[in-house]
This record gives structure tokens, sequence and C-alpha cells, in this order.
């Protein structure tokens, strides 16, 4: 039966060089540029587990569309630090009031 | 309350604004609900000072010394409130622009406040609480999960698993009835949430997550402010 099944399509060579063009427009489209080699390919690492984490989300969030964005070379982490800021863990202060309760009805 | 409700259409917000590599999202929430509620006391829509609350609010919490807004490094909306309370209002964009980086003293300047708190107030996990406060009292100061926003690119967020801890200040604007859910075949209301990552970002600029249970924690904290009335 392996005789019948003949693969058509390249393998993993054809997905790292669709990767790499992802890559070369990402940088295009966000004007996205490293100051080393290292730096590059580091950045091209995290782009493509993000580009796997985009496909996770897709499928644990299917009513929504999930891909590349301006975030798409930055580790979560990273994403985290820079990007979000929130304290959550800072309690009310003195003058915060409990809003009052308004009808919803009509 | 109406099916759809969208401040948006009634002139309450202004153009969504860019964070830059800041962890001020917390700033953003703040200015957007006084913006809102400043529009709705005066009539007029004047973007305020994020900046000032980057550089010169380093209200803290009530119970833990040194756990306080801190720019870049963080905040919470609810003590940019009081410190805006405090303070006796916030300045203008154009008069105190934003810079995205937390290293200059503060250049607050109280003749030119130009919108100020009267007072603000936490909301309950109840939608339809939050839904008629955001009518009644203007855009609301929200937190979220922000762990789907990263690769986000449109159309009703609604993840079967999210995490509910909250690590981003956001923006409710508005909520719509129909946002379609193909994999749940059925309509889906949603939140439509202002965020501070540029036009680029989303759907230019803005997030839609689907009520009801409360996803990534979005009806967790939310709370309202209401601006002094100018004679």
């Amino acid at each position: 039966s392996d005789s019948l099944i003949r693969q058509v399509v390249g393998g993993a060579d054809d997905l790292l060089g669709a990767e790499h063009r992802h890559f070369e427009l990402f940088k295009r489209r966000y004007g996205k540029s490293y100051g080393s080699q290292e730096e590059h390919e580091h950045r091209f690492k995290v782009f493509r587990r993000n580009l796997r984490r985009a496909q996770r989300h897709q499928k644990m969030d299917p009513s929504a569309t999930h891909g590349v964005t301006q975030f798409s070379d930055l580790t979560p982490s990273e994403f985290r630090k820079s990007f979000l800021g929130l304290r959550s863990r800072l309690r009310l202060p003195s003058d915060a009031n409990t809003a009052p309760i308004l009808p919803t009805e009509d | 309350l109406p099916a759809d409700f969208d401040w948006r259409e009634h002139g309450a917000v202004t153009a969504v604004k860019n964070q830059g590599s800041c962890g001020s999202c917390w700033s953003f929430s703040t200015t957007g609900a006084l913006e809102g509620a400043n529009f709705l006391a005066t009539g007029k829509l004047v973007s305020l000072s994020e900046q000032q609350l980057v550089d010169c609010d380093h209200e803290c919490d009530p119970e833990e010394p040194g756990s306080c807004d801190s720019g870049c490094s963080g905040g919470l909306m609810n003590s940019a409130f009081e410190y805006t309370l405090k303070a006796g209002g916030l300045m203008r964009e154009e008069d105190y622009p934003y810079t995205g980086t937390d290293r200059a003293t503060c250049k607050f300047d109280k003749s030119k406040i130009a919108a100020s708190v009267s007072n603000f107030s936490v909301i309950s996990l109840d939608e339809d609480q939050i839904a008629a406060n955001l009518v009644k009292n203007g855009p609301l100061a929200v937190a979220i999960n922000a762990v789907f926003m990263q690769t986000y690119v449109g159309g009703v967020s609604c993840p079967y698993i999210c995490s509910k801890r909250l690590d981003h200040g956001v923006l409710l604007v508005g909520y719509g009835s129909s946002g379609y859910a193909p994999v749940r075949m059925k309509e889906k209301p949603y939140w439509i949430i202002k965020n501070s990552w540029g036009e680029n970002w989303g759907e230019s600029g803005f997030y839609k997550i689907c009520r009801g249970r409360n996803i990534c924690g979005v009806d967790s904290m939310v709370s309202t402010v209401a601006a002094v009335q100018t004679s």
C-alpha cells in the first residue's frame, strides 16, 4: 500500500521556505529590523513559534481570526512585559465606591 | 437596554492611541473612561494626557505600601482615578504629550486641567449591570487577560478556554448582539473594546470579545468614572 501513496508536496523544506517568506513580509509591513544576524535568527525562531501559537489560538477561538500581528516577533513574556501593564494586585483605593444597581428592564 | 450600543457612534471616544513599548495600558484605560465621562458632562470630546499619569501618578495600594502606579512598569485604573481625583484632574494630550517613557519628571500644570473626576465606582460582575452602566455613564475602564490578543487579527473572539488572570487595561465602548460564531452556529453577543496598540492592530485598533461567561476575565474588574460638570 505504501507504493500507492506518493508524496506530492514538499516536506519540511517547503514549510521553512514559506515561513521565511512570511517573516520577510512581516518585517516589511511592520518596519522591523534587527541589529545583528544572531538577533535576526533569534527573532525568526520566535516568529515561527508564534505562527504555530496563532494556529493553536485559531483552533481554540474559531469565531475570531488569528494570525500575524506587530507582536509576532516577541515571546509571550516580552509581549506581557512591554505592551500590557496592569497591576491587578493593587487593591481598591479609599475613594472607590460600589456602583448603584441600575434598572435593566424596558 | 438597547440590543446594540456603541459610544463611538455618539462621539464619546477619541481616536485609537498607541502605548508603544511601555507597560502603560492602565493610563490609556483611565483617560479613555474620563474622556467619555467628560464628553457626557460637557459635550466636548477632549483627548487627555496619559503621560501625566505615567510621570506623576504614584498612587499606592492603601494596604500595601510599595505597590503603586509605576509608569511603564504598570498600574491600575482605580488608583489612577484616585490620583486624578486628588490632583484635581488631567491635562490635555496636546499640553502634556505622550512619550512612552517614564524617565521624565512630572510636568503637571494645575492651571491647564482639562477634565476632573467627581467620583468613580466599581461595577459588579453582572453583565446587565455592566451594560447599563456603559449606556448610562459612558465608556468603562476594564481589565482583561490578553493572551489571545497577541495573535488577534479580527472577528469576535470567543475562546473555549481563557485564563481570567487579568494583565491588561482597556476601554469598554459598546456591545453588539450579532457577531456570528460559526462553530457555535449561532449569533453571539459581544463587547466592543478600545485597545491602545494603534489602529493597525485588530479591527482598526478595536477588539471584540463575546459576552456571557466572563471570558478572559473581561467582567471581573470594571470601573466607571463621573466627570465634574463645568458651568
